[in-house]
C-alpha cells in the first residue's frame, strides 16, 4: 500500500487506495505525513548530532518576525501588519522547526506569540479567529481565567450568548473573584434573558 | 418388568392436561393483568388540562391528540408494524393461542368424563364417606349413627327373605363395604392404612405405566415418535439454544450490537482534536451501525447517513416509498444508538461527543437541523422561508411568547387560525426548566466530608416559555430544603421513582411515539471531562405547565402570586465516585439536556465544598 | 510537536465550520 520514491526519499500511498476514504485511510495519512516531514528535516539538517536543541538560525528568524510585529503594535495604525508578522512568526515556528526538537521549547514559544497574537485580533475586529486561537490555546493546556475572559468577549461579539455563558462560568470557576468575568458575566445573563424573552 | 401402554386411554388425557393446566394457568392470568391494568393511563399533564378547560368550559385539544394529527398516515402504518405499544391488547397471537388451549382442555375433560375406564377405576376408590352416606366432615357421633342406621337395613340376617339371589349377594357385599368404611373411620390400625394406602386392607394393587397410547410407540407411528424426539433432543433444543447464547452474546448491556458499540469505541480511541464535534459527524457515526447493516444488508453506510440527513432536513421522499421505509427503521433504530454512544462516549470522558450525540438526539426526534433557528423550527405549521427571512431577531420560543398572537401568526407565516392555534398549543406546552437551587448533599450531614458519599441535589422549577418569568427569591428557602425523614435518608432516590413519567413528546416526524426524558452529565470543570454515566431522568411532575401566567398580559408578579401552586420539581443525582479526600473547593458543571425539544436545557457550575 | 502542528494547522477547517454553525 506504500509507494517508495528513491530519489526524494519520501514515501506516499498507493493511488488505488486513495480512492476510497475511510477512517484508517485518514490515520495511514497522517502518518506517512509524519515520516515525510522527519525525512526532509534529517535530509536538511547539517547537525549530525540530532540534539533537542532549538536551530538557531531558525530562532533568529522567528524572533526577527515576532520583533517587527511588536513594533509595528506600537504604532497603533500598523496593527493589521503586525498581526501579519507574529501570524508568520507562528507558522514559520510550527511548520519550519524540525520535529525533535525539545517539545518543551516549541509549546513555550507558540503559547507566547499566540497571546499576543490573540489581543491584536480582538483589537482589530477578527473574533472567529481570536476564538480559534484561544481554543488552541486551551488545548495546548493553558487553563488560565485570561483565556476564557477573552474567549467570552469574542463569543458575545459573535452574539452567542450561551455558549459565552458557559466559558464565562468556566473562567469564573478558577477565579471566582475575577472582575472582569464577573461584570462579563452580568452582561452573558442579561443578554440571555433578553434572548429568551 | 413389563410397563404395560395405555390401551385404554386412561392416562394419557391426564398427563396432556396437566402439562397443557402448567401452562395455560399462569399465561390466562398474566394475560388477564395485562389488560385490565391501566390502559395507558392518561398522563397527568393532559388529566390537569382536561379538568381546567372543564371548569372553564373550555374545548382545547390535548397535546397527544395533536400528535395523532400531525403524523403522518405512512408513520402511523409503519408503527402498527413495528410498535408494539401500539398492538392491541386483547386480539393478539397469544390470546389465540390460551383460547386454543383452554378448547383442547375442555375436549380432554370431555374425554375423561366419558371414559367408561377411567370412571371405572375411580370408582373402584374406597370412599367410606360416601359408603356411610355423611360429609366428609362428619363427627364421630354422626360416623356412629349413621352406621347403625345402614347396618341395620344391610345386615344380612335382617334381610327381607323374598330377595333374589344376585340382589341379595350384593346386598352382603354393601354390608362387608360398609363395616369395612366404619372401621376405616373408627379403628386405628385401619384408619392408617385408609390414609396411608386409601383402603382399610392396605396396599392394593398397583398398576405402573407409560402415560401414551399404545399406537404412538408401537406400531407404524413408533419411528415417527423416535424422530420427533431426537430431533427435539439433539437438533431443535441445541439450535434455540445457541441462537439465544449468540443473541445474547452479540448485544451489549445497553442493547446495542457489539460491533457498533466497537466501531464507536474506536471513532473515541482515535479521535483527534483537530476534529471539530457537529451532528454530522455523529450522524456519520451512526450510519456504520451493525444494526442497519443486519436489516438492509445490501445498503451501504453513505446511504443510510444520506436517509439520515433526509430527515433531518425533511427532505420529501415521496418517489421513493421503500426507501421511506428503510428511513423510518434506522430512525427509530438511532434511539437506542445514541443512548449507546452517549454511554461509551461517558466512558471515554469526552463530554463534546456526549453533547453533540444529545444535540444530534434532538435533531433525529424533531427532524429539525442543528443551527440558531431550532428552537422555533421544532414547533409544527411554521412556514420556514418565511420565518428565516423575517426581520425579527426571535430564535428562541420565550421570546416568541413576548409578542402579540397576531404578530407570531405573522412573523411564523401561519395563514390557518386553527393551525396557529395548535401551534401555539405545541409551543406553550416544551417544559422549561428554571434552576432554583442546586447543591451536594450528604445524607444526614450539614456539608460535605472527605471521602463522603454525596449526591447531587437539583431544585428546578417547569414553567412554559409563555410564563412570566419568576424570581428565584419568590421562593422562600424552606421549600427549596431536601426532606429529613428517616425514610428519605435511607433512600433519597426512591421518591423520584414515585413522580409520574414524562408525557409523550410532540414529535410527529419521529416514527415511534416516545417519551421525553432528560439526560444528566456531571463533568469537572477542571478539564471539563465526564465522570460518570449519564443519569437519565423519566420522571417529573408537568402540571406547572398547565398554570395561566401569560407573560403578556401579567405586567407585574402581583401579591396574589402564591409560590404554593407551583411545584417544585427535585432532580436528585447519584455519584458514582466519594468526595475528594482533601479539603477545598471543586467546580462541577452539571448540564441537564433533553433528548426530544429545543430549548429546555440545564448548564450550570456548582462547587463542592470539601471540608471537616 | 508534529501532533501541535496539525492541530494549528487544522484551524482553518475550524473556523469554516464555526462560520456555517453560527
Amino acid at each position: 500500500t506504500i509507494d517508495y520514491n528513491a530519489n526524494s526519499k519520501l514515501i506516499s500511498i498507493a493511488k488505488d487506495l486513495a480512492a476510497e476514504p475511510s477512517a484508517d485511510y485518514e490515520s495511514l495519512e497522517i502518518n506517512v505525513n509524519q515520516i515525510n516531514r522527519l525525512t526532509k528535516g534529517l535530509i536538511e539538517t547539517t547537525n549530525p548530532n540530532f540534539t533537542p536543541e532549538p536551530n538557531a538560525e531558525l530562532s533568529k528568524v522567528i524572533k526577527g518576525l515576532f520583533d517587527t510585529g511588536m513594533k509595528n503594535i506600537a504604532q497603533q495604525k500598523k496593527l493589521p501588519e503586525a498581526l501579519k508578522n507574529i501570524s508568520l512568526a507562528i507558522d514559520t515556528s510550527t511548520t519550519k522547526r524540525y520535529p525533535w526538537e525539545a517539545f518543551a521549547i516549541q509549546l513555550q514559544e507558540l503559547q507566547f506569540m499566540l497571546r499576543q497574537k490573540v489581543d491584536l485580533e480582538l483589537v482589530t475586529l477578527k473574533y472567529l479567529d481570536a476564538i480559534q486561537d484561544l481554543d488552541m490555546l486551551l488545548n495546548t493546556g493553558m487553563i488560565h481565567a485570561d483565556v476564557f475572559l477573552r474567549k467570552t468577549d469574542a463569543l458575545l461579539r459573535l452574539k452567542q450568548w450561551e455558549l459565552a455563558r458557559i466559558e464565562c462560568e468556566r473562567g469564573l470557576s478558577l477565579d471566582p473573584k475575577n472582575p472582569k468575568l464577573n461584570a462579563l458575566m452580568l452582561q452573558c445573563v442579561t443578554l440571555l434573558a433578553e434572548y429568551n424573552g | 418388568l413389563n410397563y404395560d401402554y395405555d390401551e385404554q386411554g386412561e392416562t394419557w388425557p391426564f398427563f396432556l392436561l396437566t402439562l397443557l393446566l402448567v401452562l395455560l394457568i399462569p399465561s390466562t392470568l398474566i394475560q388477564f393483568w395485562r389488560i385490565i391494568k391501566n390502559n395507558d393511563s392518561e398522563d397527568e399533564v393532559t388529566r390537569k388540562y382536561k379538568e381546567i378547560n372543564k371548569k372553564a368550559g373550555r374545548d382545547v385539544v390535548p397535546l397527544e391528540e395533536l400528535n395523532e394529527l400531525y403524523t403522518d398516515d405512512k408513520i402511523k402504518k409503519f408503527r402498527k408494524k413495528f410498535d408494539h405499544s401500539s398492538k392491541s391488547k386483547i386480539l393478539n397471537l397469544r390470546n389465540l393461542l390460551i383460547i386454543i388451549g383452554w378448547v383442547i382442555v375442555s375436549v380432554l375433560v370431555q374425554r375423561i368424563s366419558n371414559n367408561d375406564a377411567i370412571k371405572e377405576a375411580a370408582s373402584g376408590m374406597f370412599d367410606p364417606y360416601e359408603l356411610l352416606g355423611i360429609s366428609t366432615s362428619a363427627s364421630e357421633r354422626d360416623i356412629k349413627s349413621a352406621y347403625r342406621k345402614l347396618s341395620v337395613k344391610f345386615h344380612p340376617d335382617k334381610l327381607s327373605k323374598d330377595l333374589s339371589e344376585k340382589e341379595r349377594t350384593t346386598m352382603e357385599e354393601m354390608y362387608v363395604q360398609i363395616t369395612k368404611a366404619y372401621e376405616a373411620l373408627t379403628d386405628e390400625a385401619m384408619r392408617e392404612n385408609f390414609l396411608k394406602y386409601g383402603h382399610p386392607d392396605g396396599p392394593q394393587s398397583t398398576t405402573h405405566g407409560i402415560a401414551l397410547p399404545q399406537f404412538l410407540v408401537e406400531g407404524a407411528a413408533s419411528p415417527l415418535l423416535v424422530f420427533a424426539y431426537v430431533s427435539l433432543l439433539a437438533l431443535i433444543l441445541p439450535y434455540i439454544v445457541s441462537k439465544w447464547w449468540s443473541r445474547t452474546q452479540s448485544y451489549t448491556k445497553k442493547g446495542i450490537h457489539v460491533n457498533t458499540a466497537s466501531y464507536f469505541a474506536d471513532r473515541l480511541v482515535n479521535y483527534k482534536p483537530s476534529e471539530v464535534v457537529t451532528t454530522n459527524l455523529i450522524i456519520n457515526w451512526l450510519s456504520h451501525a451493525e444494526e442497519f447493516q443486519i436489516f438492509f444488508p445490501n445498503k451501504t453506510p453513505a446511504y443510510f447517513e444520506k436517509l439520515l440527513l433526509n430527515h433531518i432536513n425533511r427532505v420529501p421522499m415521496d418517489e421513493n416509498p421503500t426507501d421511506v421505509l428503510i428511513k423510518y427503521r434506522i430512525v427509530a433504530k438511532c434511539h437506542s444508538l445514541l443512548y449507546g454512544l452517549l454511554d461509551i462516549a461517558s466512558g471515554f470522558r469526552n463530554t463534546d461527543i456526549a453533547l453533540a450525540a444529545l444535540d444530534t438526539f434532538k435533531c433525529l426526534v424533531q427532524a429539525v437541523p442543528h443551527n440558531q433557528y431550532s428552537q422555533i423550527l421544532q414547533l409544527p405549521n411554521v412556514n420556514k422561508e418565511h420565518f428565516i427571512d423575517s426581520t425579527e431577531d426571535v430564535y428562541t420560543v420565550g421570546k416568541l411568547f413576548t409578542f402579540e398572537d397576531n404578530k407570531i401568526q405573522k412573523m411564523l407565516g401561519i395563514e390557518d387560525k386553527d393551525q396557529f392555534e395548535h401551534t401555539m398549543k405545541v409551543a406553550s406546552n416544551i417544559p422549561v426548566l428554571k434552576l432554583l437551587k442546586a447543591d451536594f448533599i450528604v445524607p444526614g450531614e450539614k456539608h460535605v466530608t472527605p471521602s463522603a458519599m454525596a449526591y447531587i441535589s437539583v431544585k428546578v422549577l417547569v414553567r412554559s416559555p409563555k410564563h412570566k418569568f419568576i424570581p428565584l427569591k419568590k421562593f422562600p428557602d424552606e421549600t427549596l430544603q431536601e426532606p429529613t425523614d428517616f425514610d428519605f435518608l435511607k433512600d433519597p432516590f426512591a421518591s423520584m421513582n414515585e413522580k409520574p413519567l414524562l408525557p409523550y413528546s410532540f414529535a410527529p416526524f419521529f416514527p415511534s411515539s416516545r417519551r421525553n426524558a432528560w439526560c444528566c452529565l456531571v463533568a469537572l470543570q477542571k478539564d471539563l471531562k465526564i465522570l460518570q454515566s449519564p443519569f437519565i431522568l423519566e420522571r417529573l411532575s408537568l402540571t406547572n405547565l398547565t398554570k395561566d401566567l401569560d407573560k403578556r398580559v401579567l405586567k407585574e408578579l402581583g401579591d396574589d402570586f402564591d409560590p404554593k401552586d407551583w411545584e417544585i420539581g427535585s432532580i436528585r443525582i447519584p455519584l458514582a465516585q466519594a468526595a475528594p479526600p482533601e479539603k477545598g473547593d471543586f467546580p462541577f458543571r452539571i448540564i441537564i439536556k433533553s433528548t426530544d425539544y429545543f430549548g429546555c436545557d440545564l448548564d450550570f457550575t456548582i462547587f463542592m465544598h470539601v471540608s471537616d | 510537536n508534529q501532533a501541535l502542528a496539525r492541530r494549528y494547522q487544522s484551524i482553518l477547517k475550524r473556523k469554516e465550520v464555526a462560520i456555517e454553525k453560527w
